[in-house]
């Protein structure tokens, strides 16, 4: 993918923040 | 629709269509919204951010959708 290995956590580690906060909009909303 | 305006909805979107690993950048979504200005686009950008539906990648200025996984 042409990506750092370095560059794959990051991303990762954003995805999981961006995860973890939608989980909570979706929860606070029910 | 779904609690996003229209404009955040057309970025969304243009965001989820986007296959590379990196995500999409601000000046491509502004070459595809040519119609909508740079900071209509980053508003929507940042309220996409806060509510979990984006994330960025390898610098502030491209995005992923979390909901393309």
């Amino acid at each position: 993918s042409g990506l750092t290995e370095e560059q794959k956590r990051r991303i990762e580690e954003n995805r999981q923040i961006a995860l973890a906060r939608r989980a909570e909009r979706l929860a606070a909303q029910r | 629709v779904n609690g996003l305006t229209a404009h955040q909805s057309q970025v969304l979107n243009l965001i989820k269509s986007c296959p590379v690993p990196e995500g999409m950048s601000l000046q491509e979504l502004k070459l595809q919204l040519h119609s909508m200005s740079m900071s209509t686009i980053m508003q929507a950008v940042e309220f996409l951010s806060s509510e979990g539906h984006i994330y960025s990648t390898v610098d502030d200025d491209h995005y992923k959708s979390t909901d393309t996984e």
